[in-house]
């Protein structure tokens, strides 16, 4: 299950409240996954009390409180707000993945030139949830096989959507990888399979972080997804978990 | 608490924070599990004043009973009045039926109680409440009830009493989620106040989230 709790002094009414908590929920928290199993117990929650007051101005001991936020997503408190609130969101949601039961990989999927970012989001969950690529993972094997595989039977796609000749498929080493002096390790290029230099992978999969990038080259839009793999634990974990 | 901490995971727990003004917290031993002797599984989380609040909350068809009793609460309020968030761990009062309805809507009034001073406006408690742990059983209610108050005792807001709240939230989860922030915000009338911003979390298993 997941449970998350934001506390905030800003003021901040209900309906930009409700609001701003949606569009971060939909770019953090539901874009995470580690077994691919929805909770009956699902909840975040923010509460936002405006207690932070402004500055009292001088020969005043008074300290009023700052107006409201308004909920007007053109509004560029209202803009600032949803950014402060998404990024912290996706911070907080990405330490659940970290923790994902018997995780030894955290992997972030990045899904763009897709037609739609319900496309870029469904292709991203479907290979996050893959029990082959996060076991791949796992065993630190670059098996992009598994990957396209997952990207091929993800439902609901626009027309159009997945053209395998359009696809291209990398993994990416992170900023802290000591891989990244070499770039991308491109596994598939519009459609064709790239010589994969076997010792190069192996390298880049023994880092604890992992990107992999997925071009659609269908349209303009993107989205991101982290998971984790999925280990022997998990299952030594589970298997012991009693209702 | 650090000391069941993974070496490995230690990085990801913050030693300081910068907490947001009027809010105090705090995790408390209850023993939802018999087998938990020591460990928070009690976590309350209070705003000094009534404040806004929203919540997302999963689309599973079976909810949970604190899903249920926390909606209807911010529907009845409008997201006005709120006054916290109290949370169990170790029993998840899913699939518990009526019962599991009552013992939600039970720790919810329990919390509120808390707060003489709120006005009765006739809209009943004002406390979100949550709980997490194994499905199918139902809450030991009345040990959760009997330390709410002792809970409320407890509040602090220090960040000993934030990382201790986030312990009492976790499962199987090796290490306590915690995160906070300062930011400003760009419209004149916000220009030279500092914001907080903190946020806990929880959960290892039964992850791929999908709230509305």
């Amino acid at each position: 299950t997941l449970l998350a709790i934001l506390c905030t002094d800003a003021p901040v009414p209900p309906p930009a409240l409700s609001s701003l908590l949606k569009i971060a929920t939909n770019k953090s928290f539901n874009c995470i996954s580690i077994d691919g199993d929805t909770s009956t117990n699902d909840t975040l929650a923010i509460l936002a009390n405006g207690a932070a007051a402004l500055p009292s101005t001088p020969g005043s001991q008074s300290q009023d409180s700052a107006p409201a936020i308004p909920n007007d997503p053109k509004d560029p408190d209202y803009i600032a707000m949803s950014r402060v609130l998404t990024d912290f969101s996706q911070r907080l949601a990405q330490l659940v993945v970290r923790d994902g039961e018997g995780a030894t990989k955290f992997v972030e999927v990045h899904v763009h030139h897709a037609p739609s970012v319900a496309d870029a989001k469904a292709i991203a969950s479907t290979i996050a949830r893959s029990p082959l690529v996060k076991t791949a993972l796992y065993g630190k094997d670059a098996n992009w096989g598994r990957i396209l595989c997952a990207i091929g039977y993800t439902p609901n796609l626009s027309e159009g959507a997945v053209v395998p000749e359009k696809m291209t498929v990398s993994f990416v080493p992170v900023d802290n990888s000591a891989s990244r002096g070499e770039g991308a390790l491109r596994l598939l290029v519009n459609g064709e399979p790239e010589r994969v230099d076997e010792e190069r992978a192996a390298r880049l999969l023994q880092d604890e972080d992992l990107k992999i990038d997925v071009s659609l080259g269908t349209g303009m839009e993107e989205a991101k997804y982290w998971f984790c793999d999925f280990s022997h634990e998990y299952v030594t974990i589970n298997g012991d978990y009693r209702t | 608490l650090d000391s069941s901490i993974p070496e490995s995971k230690q990085k990801y727990v913050p030693t300081s924070g910068t907490y947001p003004k009027g809010f105090k917290v705090s995790g408390t031993h209850v023993g939802v599990k018999p087998a938990n002797t020591k460990f928070p599984d009690l976590a309350f989380i209070v705003s000094e004043k009534p404040c806004s609040a929203a919540a997302v909350f999963t689309t599973n068809k079976f909810q949970a009973a604190p899903v249920q009793i926390s909606r209807s609460m911010l529907e009845a309020r409008k997201g006005e009045g709120v006054r916290g968030v109290i949370i169990n761990s170790g029993c998840a009062n899913a699939v518990t039926g009526r019962r599991g309805e009552e013992d939600a809507l039970a720790m919810g009034e329990k919390a509120s109680s808390c707060f003489p001073d709120d006005p009765d406006d006739g809209l009943g408690h004002r406390s979100i409440v949550m709980s997490t742990g194994v499905i199918g059983q139902h809450l030991p209610i009345n040990k959760i009830l009997d330390r709410i108050h002792q809970a409320s005792s407890n509040l602090d807001s220090s960040h000993s009493a934030w990382l201790t709240t986030a312990r009492a939230i976790c499962t199987t989860d090796t290490f306590p989620k915690l995160l906070s922030t300062t930011f400003t915000l760009p419209g004149s009338a916000h220009r030279d106040v500092v914001y907080s911003l903190a946020g806990m979390t929880k959960g290892a298993g039964m992850i791929h989230p999908n709230m509305a």
